[in-house]
């Protein structure tokens, strides 16, 4: 199974036109592998990205050096994924 | 009486017996068809609800997008509201005298099975395409509906890959062939997850559709039906203009076939989950969903066409 181990969600919202095409630059680069998860539309409203651990840094060099705000929405996929199969286990249990 | 828990997230394997069991609990409302295979030969399997004859239809579907769970547990709950709630609930009573309704709560295995055991945020199905190493297509890139256009991407490794040509896959063809062959299906209801949307065509253009007045004021009352519950705010719309421009989605195909009642719904994320919104949140989830589906429903029942 993928792991996403250290994977996060970021919420960026751009703030004008400027980081709007910032972003969309961003989502061409094929080699960051982000997946939109909230897609990008127009400025002031949020995106919501998938990123690997290994490019986050850069990600968010990227998000910093062209002032677009981000903030973390989800920490560690993988801590979130591994408490959906324990729930999915704990209810299979119960059902039985 | 299957002591199945609707409150967590299931395998295919597990939604498939549920439906068996839904059919057997009740013979005389609930059956299963087949309307297909899909591209790795799992079955694509409806439930029908039906009082009898060959009544015009509802059709409801779930997780065209492998990773968005919660749609699919949301319409499994839904089957077993609407067969429950048949003979008790005055309104659900009249629509199942009147109308049909088709329900399907995977409509991409593969991509649902795939994201059990490989890879947990797989969106596509599992089709392969010749001379790429990308496998599969966004089976709501693939409706012949603006087809290739924009919003969709011509990259098989691209989230958003439209496919070869228009229906390429088996999924999206075997539910067009049925919408076909059935002739009378009066709504059509897709279910996707998570960004608490209420959808109407167009989405490969952004012109408004002949309906828009119509269409709107449903979705806003649907819309107010869903917040009722647990205070879910939904915003309400044409996929163009509060997503973005997304050419060969289903509701756009359905419309621009005839189906008037076209409606795509983004379920509740409030918590900043994601496609992981925790189990927990299933049955509020479904139960406000319901809610703005039975306005929806009142009003195709009410509105004959």
């Amino acid at each position: 199974q993928k792991t996403f181990i250290g994977d996060q969600v970021l919420e960026i919202t751009p703030r004008n036109e400027e980081q709007v095409k910032n972003l969309r630059q961003l989502e061409t680069e094929a080699h960051l592998q982000l997946d939109f998860w909230r897609p990008l539309r127009t400025a002031g409203e949020k995106v919501h990205v998938r990123i690997p651990f290994s490019r986050l840094q850069a990600v968010k060099i990227f998000l910093e050096s062209h002032d677009i705000p981000y903030s973390i929405m989800i920490e560690d996929v993988q801590v979130l994924l591994d408490k959906e199969n324990e729930e999915m286990l704990f209810h299979r249990r119960k059902e039985r | 009486s299957s002591g199945f828990d609707f409150g967590t997230y299931h395998t295919l394997e597990e939604i498939f017996q549920e439906m068996d069991n839904l059919a057997e609990q009740y013979p005389d409302l609930v059956s299963k068809l087949q309307i297909g295979y899909s591209f790795e030969k799992r079955p694509i399997n409806v439930l029908k609800f039906s009082t009898g004859g060959n009544k015009p239809a509802i059709w409801l579907d779930a997780g065209i997008h492998a990773r968005e769970w919660v749609s699919h547990a949301t319409a499994l709950w839904t089957a077993n509201q609407i067969a429950s709630d048949y003979g008790k609930d005055p309104s659900i009573t009249a629509l199942l005298d009147t109308m049909d309704i088709f329900l399907l709560p995977v409509t991409n295995p593969d991509g649902y099975v795939f994201s059990h055991t490989e890879n947990r945020m797989w969106r596509k199905t599992r089709s392969t395409i010749s001379g790429s190493l990308c496998v599969g297509v966004d089976p709501n890139r693939n409706w012949d509906a603006g087809f290739g256009g924009p919003g969709s991407s011509d990259n098989p490794c691209s989230d958003s890959y439209h496919g070869p040509s228009a229906n390429s896959e088996v999924e999206v063809k075997s539910i067009v062939d049925f919408v076909k062959s059935h002739g009378e299906i009066k709504a059509f209801i897709t279910l996707h997850s998570y960004s608490q949307l209420l959808m109407y065509p167009y989405g490969y253009k952004c012109t408004v559709s002949k309906d828009f007045n119509e269409l709107n004021e449903v979705a806003q009352i649907a819309a107010e039906a869903v917040t009722s519950l647990y205070g879910t705010t939904y915003e309400v719309g044409p996929i163009c203009s509060i997503i973005y421009q997304a050419s060969g989605g289903s509701i756009d195909w359905t419309y621009d076939y005839g189906i008037k009642y076209s409606f795509a719904f983004e379920l509740r994320d409030t918590g900043h989950y994601g496609f992981l919104l925790p189990v927990n949140q299933i049955l509020p989830t479904a139960e406000e969903t319901w809610q703005g589906l039975k306005k929806i429903m009142e009003h195709v029942r009410d509105n004959p066409y």
